[in-house]
């Protein structure tokens, strides 16, 4: 059995710097650097990677792109996943423009309960009510959702979507949701990323 | 010496974790379930914070108030940082209501070249000239900058912040930029916050 733990911790962790480094143009990397670039022990990158099979070769290290191709198969991103995006304020038009998403995710609907909004359009698509977004998660088969909306009005929304179908909520309300077992809520804080910025900072004026 | 990658890299995400345990009213934790829950070795866990005290009480484990304020302390967070964002769109607008980042951060200005933009009010602050970006970092020592504009324009805003001084560097457009040696940039990808949510969901539908 795969430890649970690999799955949702490092994986995530290991992709996203095998897609910086394939952005850089690097072809390979021992597990002595890829561990010294995402601060995990090299032996435990090499534990983690041989449950899936063999991909370095002593001495060369991993290929980064073939390396890179694995594991998104291994976590279910060469599939594509259906999206809808609640809440279509400053934060869910920025979402809707990113051009980062495209490459997993198809936003099946935006949605809000702005009536200056509904109707009009946001990149190619149009603000639907917030009333039909049941009917689009499940006529579609959405699993997944972003929720862009105040602290005030998560809850409410989170439970719509629950009751929808939907089986995994990004929140970006700066609150926690409850949400019924079946349903995963991960809590996106960018504020984190600020903060990961001061670590290194920090680390590097010593 | 503490060994580098530690601040880096896991230090952080044992903050982050504490920052939601204490959100959930949780007092102690072990350093297994603390593991289990971040997906790394608890005789690790053990032996990055034995570095910087002894925090953790045989058989309670770790009071996770206490190791909250001592982590905040060890990386930087007991104080506060100035902060500039440059790119008032979608995003910038949301990053400057949000209430995540008052904790840490004071933002010294928001800055953008839309003569529709400039001299308007977002939030607290009133949008100024990217040709003030520089002064207002100088006068104010400011060592962190949000790069929220788009991928066009991005390297060309870098090259201003880091001749103007700055340190450090949020980027989110979907470019790398290239920055002097003395310049940290961290590139932001909320779509990574998606990716792990599909992670989780993969997994607990085994
Ligand atoms: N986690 C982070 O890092 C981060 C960063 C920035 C903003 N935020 C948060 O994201 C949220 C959105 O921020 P914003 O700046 O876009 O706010 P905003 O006010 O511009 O947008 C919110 C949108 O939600 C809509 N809305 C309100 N109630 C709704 C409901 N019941 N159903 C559907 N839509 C509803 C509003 O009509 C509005 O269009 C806020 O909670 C904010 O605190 C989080
Ligand atoms: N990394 C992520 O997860 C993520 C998510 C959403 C958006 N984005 C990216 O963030 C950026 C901003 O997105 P948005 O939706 O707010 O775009 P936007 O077009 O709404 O806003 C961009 C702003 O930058 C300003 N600008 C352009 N050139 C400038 C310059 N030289 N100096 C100062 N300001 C300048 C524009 O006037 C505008 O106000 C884009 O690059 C987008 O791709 C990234």
């Amino acid at each position: 059995l795969i430890p649970k733990t690999a799955i949702r911790k490092r994986l995530p962790l290991y992709l996203r710097c095998l897609t910086y480094l394939h952005q850089m143009g690097i072809e390979n990397i021992s597990s002595q650097n890829f561990g010294e670039k995402i601060g995990i022990d090299p032996s435990q990158i090499r534990r983690d990677l041989s449950y899936f099979g063999d991909f370095g070769k002593q001495g060369v290290g991993y290929n980064v792109e073939n390396l890179l191709h694995e594991l998104k198969t291994i976590l279910g991103l060469n599939q594509r996943w259906k999206v809808v995006l609640v809440g279509v304020g400053n934060l869910g038009q920025a979402l809707v423009n990113y051009s980062g998403l495209q490459y997993n995710f198809d936003l099946m609907g935006v949605f809000d309960t702005d009536p200056e909004k509904i109707g009009s359009k946001v990149g190619d698509h149009e603000v639907q009510d917030i009333k039909k977004v049941s009917s689009t998660i499940q006529k579609n088969g959405v699993k997944l959702a972003i929720l862009a909306v105040p602290k005030a009005a998560a809850q409410e929304v989170g439970d719509i979507l629950a009751a929808s179908g939907i089986k995994g909520i990004l929140n970006f309300a700066p609150v926690s949701i409850r949400a019924p077992g079946n349903v995963i809520v991960h809590n996106a804080d960018l504020s984190f990323e600020l903060q990961n910025l001061v670590f290194s900072l920090i680390y590097s004026l010593k």
